[in-house]
């Protein structure tokens, strides 16, 4: 079992390898790689170690081809279905994010329990449904992630009803713990800011 | 200089050390950490080994000793100015988030270029200014954080209107790599995403 914290890290290297690709750079040594990420070059040759061999010491790696490899490690097929669950700030902010779409996340649709927001589209193609729905839809269209941005006392009850129609994971951003089978990963921009105000301490000096 | 991902991982053992205190643990071993952090109990020692003595092989560590010693090293003070530029879906999702007030991170006001949102509150005590105002009012209240939640083209601008104030901090939520001189902290729920469909494809096997 691979520890999360290489598969952080090999997200990053993925991600990195992504923005190099549209600057048009063919070939990346470990210590370019290391010295962009902010990680020590021995750390990077010791994860891609566990996949196999990548490239010649001296020459670098192949960009293109680490990140097809790193790609088919990382799970990054055609297409997540995905469903929001909660259509308020958050919601609209994640249903709107184009970044999304072009890396193969597709939100479905949305839902919530409000009245005045049913059957509205909080995105071009991203109608809300009732939460009441939301199990049945998650059966019937093979629906793989959810994404729980609903106020924290919800939280779980929608984890579950997530699922009970057969999830496979949930991205949470409502500030409690979820008890559920199946990963969770969750985002909480205080431990973003916890980070930057760390670096700002540690340049101080 | 301590490596990025040693800080990361230090907020990580802050956070989950929040919680301990929530749940009223007093000791706790680095084996149980690592197991609540998905870690190596090795690395959690030679992280806290960059720091001095903490806790005694065999006893554990004291949690309320190691969460304050902690909060130390990463710059817990009691709180930090911080500004909000654009008060859309992000802007109004964060403004209205409790937990960055409870951890010390205090949002003076919120800025904006769309007349219609100016001088309107996007959450109690925060109200919407002007743009223009953005650099005098950072000057003038030593602001020390901008979080950018603006679209892509306009951030670049925003952030060096931020520098010229005086800001010491960047939290990003566009996608766009900002030239400063002050860190930046980026936020990017598609590497979230990324992170969450790996782990399940590792467990599909
Ligand atoms: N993790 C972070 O960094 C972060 C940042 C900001 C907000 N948050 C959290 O994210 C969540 C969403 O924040 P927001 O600003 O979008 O809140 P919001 O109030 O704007 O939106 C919440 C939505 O959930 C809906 N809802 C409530 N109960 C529901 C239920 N049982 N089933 C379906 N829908 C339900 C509401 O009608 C509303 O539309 C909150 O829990 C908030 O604390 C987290
Ligand atoms: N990083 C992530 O995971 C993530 C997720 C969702 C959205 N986003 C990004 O976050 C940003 C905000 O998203 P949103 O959904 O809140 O968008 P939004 O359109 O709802 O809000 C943007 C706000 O910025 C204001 N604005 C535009 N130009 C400005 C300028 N020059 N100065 C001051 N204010 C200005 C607009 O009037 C609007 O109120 C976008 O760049 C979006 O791509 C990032």
């Amino acid at each position: 079992k691979i520890p999360r914290t290489v598969s952080k890290r090999l997200v990053s290297y993925y991600m990195c390898l992504e923005k190099l690709l549209d600057e048009g750079v063919e070939v990346i040594s470990s210590e370019e790689l290391a010295r962009r990420l902010d990680l020590k070059a021995s750390q990077i040759r010791k994860d891609l170690s566990y996949f196999g061999e990548f490239g010649r010491r001296g020459v670098g790696y192949k960009v293109e081809f680490l990140y097809n490899r790193i790609g088919e490690i990382i799970g990054v097929q055609k297409e997540w279905k995905i469903v929001l669950v909660g259509a308020g700030n958050i919601g609209r902010a994640i249903a709107n994010y184009a970044a999304m779409r072009e890396r193969g996340f597709k939100i479905l649709a949305a839902f919530d329990n409000d009245p005045q927001k049913l059957g509205t589209e909080i995105a071009p193609g991203i109608l809300v449904r009732d939460v009441r729905e939301l199990e049945d839809f998650v059966r019937e269209n093979n629906v793989e992630i959810g994404i729980v941005a609903v106020p924290a006392e919800a939280a779980q009850e929608v984890a579950e009803r997530l699922e009970k129609g057969g999830i496979v994971g949930i991205l949470n951003f409502a500030p409690v713990k979820l008890k559920t089978t199946v990963p969770v990963e969750n985002v909480d921009i205080t431990a973003s800011l916890r980070v930057l105000t760390f670096e700002i301490v540690r340049r101080r000096g």
